[in-house]
């Protein structure tokens, strides 16, 4: 079955921090983690795109009780990476389907986006690595979000609440 | 030991599509890769951040030897999708540190990150799911990098090249 997967996975209650338009090059991504690291702050999704015109934009998520102390670090390093915005989301959610490493994952990102656009739900960050895509979604929809996605691979009726995504 | 990682794993001959801001409403990830598993491309790194005023960036790697192909078909969807540019690059890297699930990896990103720039080596993409951080580099220097960031980990002497990022 061409869609196998091992789960589906989410996590509710998420924020987002985006540095925007930081400058791309050596050190900058260190920079900002490892202030994190140093005030305990866990970022568990982080994404960045190619940069254009030397720069780039620099995303994590954190848990949203998280939020304010993650803002506060990222404040102090604003400067040094030379990030010219920095902006906040909360009320998002993390949806994650991963792929069972023995059948080919070819087709799974086409399965779960369109099973998320089928609902109108708008992806805000796809983040892969290995054989799991993380998209981040609107929280208000995550529900049927995940849903849809069990369904799409195939999955009704097994156990849809799963851990962190 | 809070360093503690499950393993470095690296791919080589890397190529990456980016879909310039294309448009960012439900549906345009589908579309792009519904295209890509159609034609059997392999699109395994799928990164996308925020978007700025409706348009968004979207990038995946796949193997140097599925560029062709790959760029064949991205052309076809581009109108769709709104693609004001595509852009590609061969000579890629990647190196992905997996977290063992077992330790916090709270400064798993910082400690990553650091032993890339203290090389002097650019994070082009970073993506990150579950536990395991992806980034792309250039070609040039994954062996370097690959050992820096075994160093970095305490992993220095354990099997080095492993399999694909
Ligand atoms: C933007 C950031 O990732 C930068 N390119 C770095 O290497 O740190
Ligand atoms: C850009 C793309 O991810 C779009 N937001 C979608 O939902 O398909």
């Amino acid at each position: 079955f061409a869609n196998r997967i091992a789960g589906v996975a989410h996590q509710m209650d998420v924020a987002k921090v985006t540095l925007v338009a930081l400058m791309d090059r050596p050190g900058v991504a260190a920079a900002v983690f490892r202030a994190l690291a140093t005030r305990h702050v866990h970022a568990d999704l982080i994404v960045q795109n190619i940069g254009h015109e030397g720069r780039t934009d620099l995303s994590f998520t954190v848990a949203a009780d998280d939020l304010d102390i993650a803002l506060e670090t990222i404040a102090a390093v604003r400067d040094e990476v030379g990030a010219r915005d920095v902006t906040a989301r909360t009320g998002l959610a993390k949806v994650s389907v991963v792929g069972s490493g023995l059948f080919s994952s070819l087709d799974h990102a086409a399965t779960m986006f369109s099973a998320l656009s089928e609902l109108g739900v708008n992806i805000d960050i796809i983040s892969t690595s290995g054989i799991r895509i993380t998209c981040v979604i609107d929280g208000g929809h995550v529900e049927e979000a995940v849903r849809a996605v069990h369904a799409a691979f195939g999955l009704e009726g097994e156990d849809r609440w799963q851990s962190t995504a």
